[in-house]
């Protein structure tokens, strides 16, 4: 038995941003980087 | 303080509903394979960014207990703080009872205001589960409500529908060809290595092996900031002022496939799943990252991957298997 969850596709937060002249103000301000997601470096020791 | 959150799901595009309690109440969340807590606003919360999204009342769930534990959440330069509590959770027709989860109390910042998103649903392993709140697949599995211990994941480039994670199992019908199986090199995150990356035969990264995560709840691939300079380079993007690659739409009919060669198998991403197109205008599939690489190079391979290559996450044999979609 496969349990399947539908995903639907929507605007992104950057577009929702963009659309509301909301998105350079906050680059002005913040750099977004995708590493800080991820916890520190030895996280990724293998 | 925090003044932003959740910036890392800045461009993500696929969510699914769940719900929780009981009576239920419904939230879309972000399924997540690079972290592994779950967690929603709830009506503690009376930060804007909550007000204007779904909140998990747990005095409407006769099921709801509450704990004394608290949570904390980083998610780049803000964060999420919440309390844990215990409910019924179900996703996909599966009751998963006793479930914990977070109910965020405080959002800091404007941003999240305008996510499309209530919460998000983290896949990846329990090690690195904030408050050792156990994951919700790991909750399933242990409930023995799914019959595999592994889900999968197809991700359409349909604007509308063919989305779908698959919790249990795999269905063939979503792939072509067989799968590849790679194992994971640290349980954490879905952590693999990989061999190189290559264009046209010449390595242009990752050039003796690399770590790589294959993740859900990052939308681009991203890599090192030097790495994706220069393939955007190749490829002829450059960086408008709001941090996108642009690039020439016809490009896509010229550019060559950016190869990932993951545990001896070639993995070609062409130009037209790397460049992304929206009404007239294409950007870059690519984005750098700064990270502290002295343990090795990193890379996030994010939906712009998946979208290629149906993924099935394997906690049984600790494994990640490919093939094309």
């Amino acid at each position: 038995v496969v349990h399947k969850v539908p995903l639907v596709k929507k605007k992104s937060l950057r577009k929702n941003l963009i659309e509301k002249g909301l998105l350079q103000d906050y680059l002005k301000t913040h750099s977004p980087n995708p590493a800080s997601k991820y916890f520190p470096k030895d996280a990724f020791a293998s | 303080e925090s003044t932003e959150s959740l910036e890392n799901y800045l461009d993500t595009e696929y969510f699914g509903t769940i719900s929780i309690g009981t009576p239920p109440q419904e939230f879309t969340v972000i399924f997540d394979t690079g972290s592994s807590n779950l967690w929603v606003p709830s009506t503690y919360c009376h930060s804007l960014a909550c007000a204007l999204h779904k909140r998990f009342n747990p005095e409407d769930s006769s099921t709801y207990q509450a704990t004394s534990k608290t949570l904390s959440i980083t998610y780049g330069t803000g964060s999420m703080t919440g309390i844990l509590g215990y409910d019924t959770v179900k996703v996909a027709g599966i009751e998963d009872t006793n479930q914990i989860f977070g109910l965020s109390k405080t959002e800091p910042g404007l941003f999240f205001l305008f996510a499309p998103f209530d919460g998000i649903l983290g896949l990846a392993y329990p090690s690195i589960s904030a408050s050792d709140a156990t994951p919700v697949f790991d909750n399933m599995w242990n409930e023995g409500l799914v019959s595999q211990d592994l889900f999968s994941v197809y991700l359409s480039s349909d604007e509308q529908k063919g989305s779908v994670v698959m919790f249990g199992g795999i269905d063939s019908s979503y792939y072509t060809g067989s799968l590849n199986w790679v194992p994971v090199s640290h349980e954490g995150y879905w952590q693999i290595t990989m061999d190189s990356i290559t264009i046209n035969g010449e390595t242009i990264a990752c050039a003796d092996s690399c770590q790589a995560v294959v993740d859900t709840g990052t939308s681009l691939l991203a890599g090192p900031t030097s790495a994706i300079s220069s393939i955007q380079s190749y490829i002829g993007a450059s960086e408008n002022l709001l941090g996108e690659g642009t690039i020439s739409c016809s490009a896509i009919d010229s550019l060559p496939d950016v190869v990932f060669t993951i545990n001896g198998v070639q993995y070609p991403l062409p130009a037209s799943a790397y460049i992304l197109q929206e009404d007239d205008d294409c950007i870059s599939g690519f984005e750098g990252m700064n990270l502290d690489t002295s343990t090795g190079e990193l890379w996030i391979l994010g939906d712009v991957f998946i979208r290629q290559y149906f993924t099935v996450f394997d906690r049984a044999n600790n494994q990640v298997g490919f093939a094309a979609a």
